[in-house]
């Protein structure tokens, strides 16, 4: 049977350890700035 | 299980550049007043699968002003974005495109563009001279003295104004009004015109020959009167882009939209 766990207690267990210097990829848009910023 | 949707496109990703590089030509091909505009950010994009190999896809650009005229046939990638200094023009536009077995077509595009504030270019260059309302009335004064000089010295054709694209005025050292402006060919030598100017007709459009001027006014300390024109020779407009449209002359506001 399923038990409902409490969603802090889930995410403690279910936090997927990051490797150390993990860096989050940069964000899909806006993209890059080719000239300059207005 | 049906396939999992592709991974959202990210605004630097080959395909969105691709897209945007559709977008920018199309709205250079298809605008008819002031400078070319390059890209300078991917803001946004949104694709709608709408079938196998048949996507709706959304960009967001935002683009700058170049130093190239709309009728200029340089390449864009050889004209120079104005700089900061220069009191830069940005284009915002909304683009929608659809992408059918991997070929890109424009189904609409709107766009507005406005010169960047005079507060955030005082800031940076106290000195820098700035855009002026292309109606100020110093700023028609030296193009008509402009255009009126070059043509009594041209053994080119008669040339007539077809419109502002930029003015700004230097207010030290001394007074000067630095303008550029876009003219186009009439059917009459610079002589005949001295004898009937009215006559004078910008040439039709399979012969249509348009050009552009820069021109600086001194004042102070001393009258003085600079002007140069290049005209670009007659160019075969692509079929499906209108010409400019005529008669009379056209103001290119900093701010203005364009669909």
């Amino acid at each position: 049977s399923l038990t409902k766990r409490a969603v802090a207690e889930a995410a403690q267990h279910d936090k997927v350890p990051r490797p150390v210097g993990f860096v989050p990829p940069p964000p899909p848009c806006p993209g890059k700035i080719r000239h300059f910023d207005i | 299980v049906p396939a999992a949707p592709p991974a959202p496109l990210g605004c630097d990703d080959p395909e969105s550049e691709a897209a945007a590089e559709v977008a920018v030509n199309y709205i250079n091909g298809h605008s008819q007043h002031g400078y070319k505009f390059a890209l300078n950010r991917i803001e946004d994009i949104r694709v709608v699968h709408q079938g196998p190999n048949n996507d709706i896809i959304f960009l967001e650009l935002d683009l700058l002003e170049t130093k190239c005229p709309i009728l200029s046939p340089t390449p864009l990638a050889n004209c120079t974005v104005r700089s900061f200094a220069e009191h830069a023009v940005e284009g915002d536009c909304d683009v929608k495109l659809q992408k059918v077995d991997g070929t890109l077509s424009v189904l609409a595009s709107k766009c507005h563009s406005h010169a960047d504030s005079r507060e955030d270019i005082i800031k940076i260059c106290p000195d820098c001279p700035l855009l002026e309302p292309l109606n100020n009335t110093d700023v028609l004064g030296a193009v008509s003295a402009a255009l009126n000089d070059y043509n009594s010295k041209t053994t080119g054709p008669y040339l007539r104004l077809l419109e502002i694209g930029r003015a700004k005025i230097q207010y030290h050292p001394g007074h000067a009004v630095v303008t550029e402006f876009a003219v186009g060919a009439t059917n009459c030598s610079a002589e005949e015109a001295k004898a009937n100017v009215g006559a004078c007709q910008l040439l039709p459009e399979d012969q249509s020959n348009f050009g552009f001027c820069t021109a600086v006014m001194v004042k102070r300390p001393s009258q003085d009167l600079q002007v140069d024109c290049q005209l670009y020779g007659h160019q075969v407009p692509p079929p499906d882009i209108p010409l400019l449209s005529w008669p009379g002359v056209t103001y290119n506001h900093p701010g203005q939209d364009t669909s």
